[in-house]
Formats: C-alpha cells, sequence, structure tokens
C-alpha cells in the first residue's frame, strides 16, 4: 500500500491549541503556533529556511533540504509531495498542492525555495 | 470526533544534539 498522511491533515480535523482551543486544521494560523509554543514550556518554534528542494528515488517523494534555526543548520527530510509545512505569514504548503487538495482538500501554496517553515524543537535540550 | 494536539502538525527539524 501507498504511504499516505496522518489523517489530522484532512481538512475539518480538529486540532487543539496549548490553550484548549480549537480550530479547523484550515483555520490555523501563524499567532496559534507561536501562541502555543509559549505556553507549552517544552517546545521551541524554529525558523527552517527551504534551501533544496530534489525528487526522491521513492514513489511521490521529495528531499526537502532546510537551514534550521538562527545556527541555520542543515537539516534534509524526505517527504511524500503532497506533505503541507506551514509557512510563516502564508499557511499551509507542500511540493505538490494539487495533490495536497486532491487528497485532503487543505488549500495549499506551492512550497518554494526561500519559503520559511514553522518547525518545532525542545527547548533546554543541553 | 478525534482531536489532535498542534504539534503534531509541526515537524520536528531538531539539530542533531549528539554532543
Amino acid at each position: 500500500p501507498a504511504p499516505s498522511l496522518p489523517p489530522y491533515f484532512m481538512k475539518g480535523s480538529i486540532i487543539q491549541l496549548a490553550d484548549g482551543e480549537l480550530k479547523r486544521v484550515e483555520d490555523l494560523r501563524t499567532e496559534d503556533f507561536i501562541q502555543s509554543a509559549e505556553i507549552s514550556g517544552e517546545l521551541k518554534i524554529d525558523s527552517s529556511t527551504v534551501e533544496r528542494i530534489d525528487g526522491s528515488p521513492a514513489p511521490n517523494s521529495a528531499i526537502i533540504q532546510f537551514a534550521v534555526g538562527e545556527h541555520r543548520v542543515q537539516v534534509s527530510v524526505e517527504v511524500l509531495v503532497e506533505y503541507p509545512f506551514f509557512v510563516f505569514g502564508q499557511g499551509w504548503s507542500s511540493c505538490c498542492p494539487d495533490r495536497t487538495t486532491q487528497l485532503f482538500e487543505l488549500s495549499c501554496a506551492k512550497l518554494s525555495v526561500g519559503d520559511v517553515c514553522i518547525s518545532l524543537t525542545l527547548k533546554n535540550l543541553k | 470526533v478525534p482531536v489532535f494536539p498542534w504539534h503534531s502538525l509541526v515537524p520536528f527539524l531538531a539539530p542533531t544534539q549528539s554532543d
């Protein structure tokens, strides 16, 4: 069977923010993630800039290289092309927005080099 | 109806803390 995305990216999925508020996945905003991370205490929002997007040998997959955080640490992840990332100030974006919309009904922009995505790290890992 | 925590939707791109 083909790999698929987790169910919470389906349009209409109910997401609980750190303050307990419930929102639909398609209604989430940049501030929701930032405020939730502030409340959580354990999680920190990082800015991860898309540096490269390459094809992958795996079907329907891409390899995205990010520069993560203030130190711009290079991190590569292999994802399905329909996997949505949340871009600061823009919202959900994927390598293949048509496919994301087709599979999940989630409105998506095209993820491009230079986009700054929300990612998480743990606080105080040292 | 399932409710999912907000942090499920955001990838952990933690720089490796292997030091």
